[in-house]
């Protein structure tokens, strides 16, 4: 278990935030970047890793990359389930450790305890007022596919002896999340059970449980790998071959990574071609469609990315398309991609 | 300006993520000292350039001039290092992640 640290003692956190890479940067601004909820745990912990890593230079659990996870609390038979969506770790990310985190409440029979037994009263009323050890907690893990509401498959059970006191606790899941990504459901719900008919109040949201999953992303090292995580806005907007388009002038600034594809590939060149010698270059800008085979002549200019997109189900409809006639799950996998 | 060599060297370059827009989702650090690498690479290029075999080779065949059209070689980053940056994913949860090669600690012709 780990104490759940108090802002106040961020202090140490702000002299690895403010280190020579980073001399703009208060932890309370980075909090607040966070955003509402920032004065939770979480924020708190993946502040301190940074500043760890910034303090050490010691990759973070000894992978590249570090995720969490902030649940949401629903109520399910008037007990609290905690969902999380693990679906934005991506296929490069191989993953070394998980943990899930949550805040253990102190049982509550010592309070009663107290109530009825003075230190000194041990008499046989006391003793019978004693309820005897508290129950033991439940950690009870389920993945859900997307498309199901059902509460899904039961993906790890552990019995935890509650503290004597409220204490944040940390619980390997690691086998959990593993499995759950091996079969596609990253979609995880965990509920801490007491046994309890009325379990009371849900927790503060600064309490909400977390998790953090360790991982090395071995796509990191590629050229230009800072884009697909970071570079949200598009580089090659709709009207980027339209006159008169503004560059950067996608209406949504943040799109997804499969979006960020280098401009030969969008156009459909071959990688390289532009490494030919220097007197070929004028010839190959007039002529460049004769390095293609007949099929892509058939390609008409490009167009905007709706008419594209609008072309492309067209295609996907037209079995007689002479252009490119994929089966429907190829297209698919392409669009996710 | 005046000041800066003329070989090939690092210099200073300073990036804040609002700058490039990236502020949104990025919560630390906000700027980072990322250099760049620029001078020339002439023959003859001193010890100090690091220069490649290639390199030599071919600063030597431009100056010799035999062979038309060949360039100096060129001024790019040697060593780098890496950065942890702090940011937000799409789901707005937080994440760390170590990004090689963001900024120059050495330059080179190569």
């Amino acid at each position: 278990g780990h104490r759940g640290p108090s802002w106040s003692s961020l202090p140490s956190a702000a002299a690895g935030l403010q280190g020579d890479r980073d001399s703009q940067q208060s932890p309370g601004d980075a909090a607040a970047a966070l955003g509402p909820g920032a004065q939770d745990m979480v924020a708190i912990h993946m502040l301190r890793l940074y500043e760890k890593y910034n303090r050490r230079g010691a990759p973070p659990g000894g992978g590249n990359t570090v995720r969490s996870f902030r649940a949401r609390l629903e109520m399910i038979d008037q007990k609290p389930v905690y969902f999380f969506n693990l679906t934005s770790m991506q296929d490069s990310e191989m993953i070394l450790t998980a943990a899930f985190h949550f805040y253990s409440e102190p049982p509550r029979w010592p309070r009663a305890r107290e109530v009825f037994c003075k230190p000194r009263a041990k008499n046989a009323s006391c003793r019978l007022l004693t309820p005897g050890l508290p129950a033991r907690l439940h950690l009870i893990f389920r993945s859900l596919s997307q498309n199901t509401a059902t509460q899904g498959l039961l993906r790890g059970a552990m019995a935890l002896t509650p503290p004597p006191r409220g204490l944040w606790q940390a619980k390997d899941i690691s086998s959990i999340i593993k499995a759950a990504r091996r079969d596609g459901e990253l979609l995880l719900s965990a509920q801490l059970d007491t046994g309890e008919k009325d379990p009371g109040v849900p927790r503060p949201s600064s309490h909400m449980p977390y998790i953090l999953v360790y991982a090395n992303d071995l796509a990191i090292s590629e050229p230009n790998s800072v884009a697909v995580s970071l570079q949200r806005y598009d580089p090659f907007p709709a009207g980027d071959f339209e006159p008169g388009a503004a560059p950067n002038s996608s209406a949504d600034p943040r799109v997804r990574r499969a979006a960020q594809v280098s401009k030969p590939l969008q156009d459909n060149e071959l990688p390289g071609l532009d490494e030919r010698p220097a007197p070929a270059l004028h010839a190959q800008n007039f002529h460049k469609h004769e390095f293609w085979s007949s099929p892509f002549r058939a390609l008409k200019p490009r167009t905007g990315r709706k008419d594209r997109k609008k072309k492309d189900q067209d295609t996907f409809t037209a079995a007689s398309s002479q252009v490119l006639d994929f089966d429907e799950k190829t297209m698919q996998k392409a669009r996710r991609r | 300006q005046w000041d800066e060599p003329r070989v090939c060297s690092r210099r200073y370059l300073k990036v804040d993520f609002a700058d490039i827009g990236w502020n949104e989702w990025i919560i630390s650090p906000k700027s980072f000292d990322a250099y760049y690498c620029a001078g020339a690479c002439e023959f003859p290029m001193p010890k100090i350039v690091r220069p490649s075999n290639h390199a030599t080779i071919q600063s030597i065949v431009r100056a010799v001039g035999i062979v038309p059209g060949i360039p100096e070689p060129c001024c790019v980053p040697d060593k780098m290092n890496s950065l942890g940056v702090l940011f937000l994913d799409e789901n707005r949860n937080a994440v760390l992640k170590v990004y090689p090669n963001m900024s120059v600690e050495t330059c080179a012709c190569r």
